[in-house]
């Protein structure tokens, strides 16, 4: 890695940025997801916070130009230099440009607006580059696969040796929002699945992860792992016989692989045969007895055929006709030896496959020894 | 490095690595103000530094695979500061 001529830094941690406008090949929500994804990447290795503000001056303030733009530096038309940016200090300094003349995307196509935000952001933070390929830092573009992107050790000694590493206590996802505690009474899982030899338990922008036989449990924010992966996901599910985690959110759906996150992802739910009225997913559970996945959707539940992919005929299906002692509706559920774990607010029913009834009722956190 | 075939390049090559070479490598700044026609020998040493940062053969020639990195999309952050 390398840094700028006399080492510029931010003299404080918590740092502002404003978007100045917008590129017409993304939706804005998409450009401000991608910014907000990238600055994340910096501020889960560093004590570094940053805010977003919406008028008035910014410490790095980003915009989109074409050409000449203000700076000694005009861009060049399509394809060549695709951004750039300044070190840290008052005016300029901080500021990241990207070429209004190349094609912004969220996916693979054109040029990754959040790959390049991340490397240019390194520059607004006093990064150099690097001459390590695997290095966001290193200066041409096209190495790094957005989906499966995270630093690399190279860019973390970097950004550390300016900044040092994150404070003791976790990161936070969202400063605004402080992290809930695991054994708060009334904490509700967003989603639950089994993943390899643990189990995890997302909720907004972390999940914990836990032994199923142990007490060592952790936390961990979903974008420190999966940068590109939104919070909030709101059901998961895992074959573990195929090492593959579906994980849903909205009517889009990712698949990990080995921890990864596959290419070509997300996808439409109604590619799995969902009816359009449906918007998102409550909980879903795949049964390897029966290698058929459960998906819960208010108050119905649908079942699909993993083997023949697709939905079996004759769904939805109401919960509480099926599963007796389920429902309405639920948050989560997740198989573990020949029982679902279905969640309901704060409440988890332990519900035998074998014998179709709920044999105990439990606290949501009692995983964790609460 | 894929083993580059030393070429003639042509004289849109030439410039085009003078005009990389300028705002990457700071080609002209290193050069005496007096003197602004750019010596055989600046421009190989900034072919040199160029090929030895991206780890291509240090050949100081404006070889294959040193004009196809200098036609990748990249940042237009220079990256050697002087």
């Amino acid at each position: 890695y390398s840094t700028f001529q006399g080492r510029p830094v931010w003299k404080k941690h918590e740092i502002t940025y404003r978007i100045n406008n917008y590129t017409p090949d993304m939706k804005k929500e998409d450009v401000d997801y991608a910014i907000q994804k990238a600055f994340q990447v910096w501020s889960d290795v560093t004590p570094l916070k940053f805010r977003r503000v919406h008028a008035g001056e910014a410490d790095i303030m980003i915009s989109f130009a074409n050409g000449a733009h203000g700076d000694f530096n005009p861009f060049d038309g399509k394809d060549g230099i695709l951004a750039h940016a300044y070190e840290p200090g008052p005016g300029i300094g901080g500021d990241a440009h990207f070429d209004e003349a190349e094609t912004w995307s969220k996916n693979q196509q054109g040029r990754n607006l959040f790959l390049v935000a991340v490397h240019e952001l390194g520059h607004s933070l006093g990064l150099g580059h690097s001459n390590d390929r695997k290095a966001i830092m290193y200066p041409n573009y096209g190495y790094l696969d957005p989906n499966t992107f995270h630093l690399s050790s190279d860019d973390i000694r970097g950004i550390q040796s300016l900044y040092g590493g994150p404070e003791k206590h976790q990161p936070m996802p969202n400063p605004d929002r402080p992290k809930p505690a695991v054994c708060d009474p009334n904490l509700s899982f967003d989603a639950v699945t089994t993943l390899g030899d643990k189990i995890i338990f997302f909720k907004d922008g972390v999940f914990w992860w836990k032994f199923p036989e142990t007490s060592k449990t952790g936390i961990s924010s979903i974008s420190s792992l999966w940068p590109t992966l939104p919070s909030g996901i709101q059901a998961a599910y895992e074959i573990e016989a195929r090492k593959q985690v579906f994980l849903f959110k909205d009517d889009k759906y990712w698949l990990l692989s080995n921890l990864r996150l596959q290419p070509n992802y997300p996808k439409s739910i109604y590619s799995l045969g969902f009816p359009k009225y449906v918007k998102k997913i409550d909980g879903a559970v795949f049964n390897p007895l029966l290698y058929k996945t459960y998906f819960f959707v208010n108050s119905w539940y649908w079942r699909y055929d993993e083997r023949n992919q697709r939905m079996d005929p004759g769904y939805p299906r109401q919960i509480t006709k099926n599963f007796p002692g389920i429902g309405p509706k639920i948050d989560a559920v997740f198989y573990f030896k020949r029982n679902y774990y279905f969640f309901q607010g704060s409440t988890q029913l332990q519900y035998d496959v074998m014998l179709h009834r709920v044999t105990k009722r439990l606290r949501s956190s009692n995983w964790f020894g609460c | 490095a894929s083993q580059a075939k030393v070429i003639s390049p042509t004289e849109m090559d030439e410039e085009f690595a003078e005009m990389y070479l300028n705002h990457f490598y700071g080609l002209t700044e290193t050069i005496p103000m007096t003197k602004m026609k750019i010596s055989r020998d600046s421009l190989k040493e900034k072919i040199q530094e160029m090929q030895k940062f991206f780890g291509l053969n240090v050949t100081g020639q404006l070889d294959t695979s040193t004009l196809e990195v200098m036609h990748k999309p990249r940042c237009g952050v220079p990256d050697v500061h002087h």
